[in-house]
């Protein structure tokens, strides 16, 4: 996950 | 119809005036267009029922592997109104002497065909936006935890386009079938638009931003 931080944050936002 | 509604505004490619012609700016034009694309996509991916249910994990997966194929079913459903001219975005759009000159031809063959597929099969708005989801939840990643709520996505999606295509077009009851089959061409394309870009990354000519990159990465 650490390698995918950008995608896992997008997934994360709620918006 | 949830999908209608959650589909995507247009995007634009806004190649920067400053930057001389070549394939330097093409590539810099694309690839910052798909940058800005998969933050789009990964908002939309949200709003397909069943999908943010998934674990965190699944949902990364089935993108790593799917975001190509949903980059250019996006592109070609856009080039169908055109005649063998690729839409990468609203104002950018690129015929093959075009691509030959700013260093997109291999990119432009390998489109062609899918275009010429769903122009012969006159996809409409709803079997693509339908096909588009279809292709992120079949994306055949081989790092699912929870296969079973997968297939049940899969399998909400397959009914979703089977009752429109019964309501909308009883008189071709193959036309799911038809839709479905245009999948392989679809992952073959693809895969080869990934291998262009990741050859690119490597020559390390063209700026990339970082979700670009790290979609890249995760399908090397």
């Amino acid at each position: 996950k650490e390698k995918h931080k950008i995608l896992h944050q997008l997934l994360q936002n709620s918006t | 119809s949830h999908l209608l509604v959650v589909e995507p505004e247009k995007i634009y490619a806004m190649p920067d005036p400053t930057m001389p012609d070549g394939d330097v700016k093409a590539l810099t034009t694309l690839c910052d267009l798909a940058d800005r694309e998969l933050v789009v996509i990964i908002g939309w991916a949200k709003h397909i029922p069943g999908f943010a249910t998934l674990s965190l994990a699944d949902q990364m997966s089935l993108l790593q592997s799917a975001w190509m194929e949903i980059l250019v079913l996006s592109i070609v459903f856009r080039s169908l109104p055109c005649d063998d001219e690729i839409v990468y975005a609203e104002d950018y759009v690129v015929d093959e002497e075009q691509a030959r000159i700013s260093g997109l031809l291999d990119l432009h063959v390998a489109i062609v065909p899918l275009v010429r597929r769903y122009k012969k099969l006159r996809m409409e708005k709803e079997e693509f936006v339908m096909l588009k989801a279809i292709a992120l939840a079949n994306s055949d990643s081989m790092h699912i935890e929870n296969i079973e709520a997968v297939q049940k996505l899969q399998d909400s999606l397959h009914e979703a386009l089977q009752d429109f295509e019964a309501s909308q077009h009883p008189e071709d009851p193959r036309r799911v079938g038809k839709l479905l089959m245009t999948l392989p061409l679809l992952r073959q394309t693809a895969t080869k638009a990934v291998q262009h870009f990741y050859s690119i990354k490597m020559q390390g000519k063209v700026p990339m931003h970082k979700l670009f990159l790290e979609m890249l990465e995760a399908k090397a």
